[in-house]
């Protein structure tokens, strides 16, 4: 790692961001993701937090802009610099600018926003370019993976000009933003820590697992320790709050949600058009209104819909859903009553029932382990 | 992304010495911007190969080439 000549840094912990304007390739609410995605890769390993401001000064301001755009590095159209920020320090300090002829996307596809913005944000809190090909803080865009994003160069960079992270098991520190005291307060936010903690619904989704809550979802990457926590809504504006089920296809890259006697299908941050369809035609019975619970079996090509203590199951390769439910328990022994919800990961599946979390072998078809709800957050 | 198999060499002295200019703190003037043994130009394009671990030729290679028109920060990589 290195820093920039004098070493500046901030010589608080306290950090103020304002995101100037936004760059219309995204929706704004995903680009405030995406921002503060990449703040929070920061402050998980260091104690500085970031305080969100909408209007004002504020340390970092984050700007999308072409070619000239009144500093002495103007962008270069399409490709070549992407974006560029300054060192800590007084006005444009610690600004991060993107170039706005760039396709800035949340995926692969394109520039991705977030993991540019981390590395640009690694420049605002005083870390200079990295010759270690693996680091974040490495120039040149690269394939990236979301769940290791920062190499232990980075760690040791930004460490070496902040301290590490004080003890991350400290409760109050729910989120890694704070939220500014003089803006209108949000409501209660659902915390993952509480010993009594349910699930609306639970699904992996792109290599994460995704955790629905009221209108809340966690959004958690089995290799990472934190967990984020955003509005559904911020990703999915057409999707109710409150779902009852979801399961993903990863095959298809497609999630299907479920509430009430409708289910929408879900392609990366988009709703396929003709969603909400009625749940009667996946070819369930007409006196099924609600699904509990479900998942998808990508070996078998099978998905399992959890109503009440029986289960459905859908046969890709014979396109036939089942006739009638088989009881929960027959097939899957040791998990009773009613199922909140359910995912796969690997070759086990963790279902949730009121407060408790069952770990299923799927292989050896028995249950492994008993777990708190809460077992995948950092609590 | 692959190298642009169309880059003529003097296309490749033109962006490479942009390259040297953005992020290495290249100053273009006459004399310097030659591809001499002991050139300026040369000396900044070893520091750009050491940098990126690539075989610090000092010459316009492939690989130099194909590194130098990957998308990357704008901030320099040296005396930032």
């Amino acid at each position: 790692f290195s820093t920039f000549a004098g070493e500046p840094k901030w010589t608080k912990q306290v950090l103020t961001y304002r995101i100037v304007n936004y760059t219309p390739d995204l929706r704004p609410a995903e680009v405030n993701a995406a921002i503060k995605k990449a703040l929070s890769v920061w402050s998980s390993v260091t104690p500085l937090r970031f305080v969100k401001k909408d209007r004002g000064d504020a340390d970092i301001k984050i700007s999308f802009a072409a070619r000239g755009h009144n500093d002495f590095i103007p962008f270069d159209g399409p490709g070549g610099s992407l974006a560029h920020a300054y060192a800590p320090g007084k006005d444009f300090g610690g600004d991060a600018h993107f170039d706005e002829d760039e396709t800035w996307t949340q995926s692969t596809k394109g520039t991705n926003l977030f993991y540019v913005a981390a590395h640009e944000f690694g420049h605002s809190l005083g870390l200079s370019h990295s010759k270690h090909p693996d680091a974040l803080m490495y120039p040149v865009y690269r394939k990236f993976d979301p769940s290791v994003l920062l190499h232990q160069d980075d760690i040791t960079g930004i460490q070496y000009l902040y301290g590490p992270s004080p003890n991350a098991n400290n409760d109050q520190r729910e989120s890694t933003e704070i939220k500014d005291p003089t803006e209108s307060k949000d409501p209660e936010l659902p915390n993952s820590c509480s010993s009594n903690l349910t699930f609306d619904a639970a699904t992996t989704f792109r290599g994460e697992i995704m955790f629905f809550k009221d209108k809340h979802i966690w959004r958690k990457h089995p290799a990472v320790r934190t967990a984020e926590l955003d509005l559904i809504s911020s990703f999915w504006p057409l999707l109710p709050p409150g779902v009852d089920a979801a399961y993903e296809i990863p095959e298809k890259d497609e999630m299907v949600v479920f509430k009430g006697n409708e289910f929408w299908v879900v392609k990366g941050d988009t709703i396929l058009p003709g969603y909400p369809q009625k749940v009667y035609t996946l070819g369930f019975s007409q006196d099924v209104i609600k699904i509990d619970a479900a998942f998808h079996n990508g070996n078998e090509g099978k998905t399992y819909f959890f109503i009440a203590d029986k289960f459905w199951s859908y046969d890709k390769r014979s396109q036939s859903m089942d006739r009638k439910p088989l009881l929960i328990r027959d097939a899957f022994p040791g998990i009773n009553g009613k199922i909140d919800a359910v995912f796969q990961h690997e070759s086990f599946l963790y279902f949730f029932c009121g407060g408790k979390q069952i770990e299923f072998d799927l292989d050896k078809k028995r249950v492994t382990r008993f777990l708190k709800t809460n077992f995948w957050f950092p609590c | 992304f692959p190298a642009d198999p169309r880059a003529t060499k003097e296309e490749g002295t033109q962006l490479v010495q942009k390259y040297l200019e953005n992020y290495y703190g290249f100053k273009k003037d006459g004399e310097s911007s030659v591809w001499k043994i002991n050139s300026p130009m040369t000396q900044k394009l070893k520091e750009m190969q050491e940098f990126f671990g690539l075989e610090v030729t000092g010459k316009l290679d492939p690989g130099t080439l194909e590194l130098v028109q990957k998308p990357r920060c704008g901030f320099p990589d040296v005396g930032g």
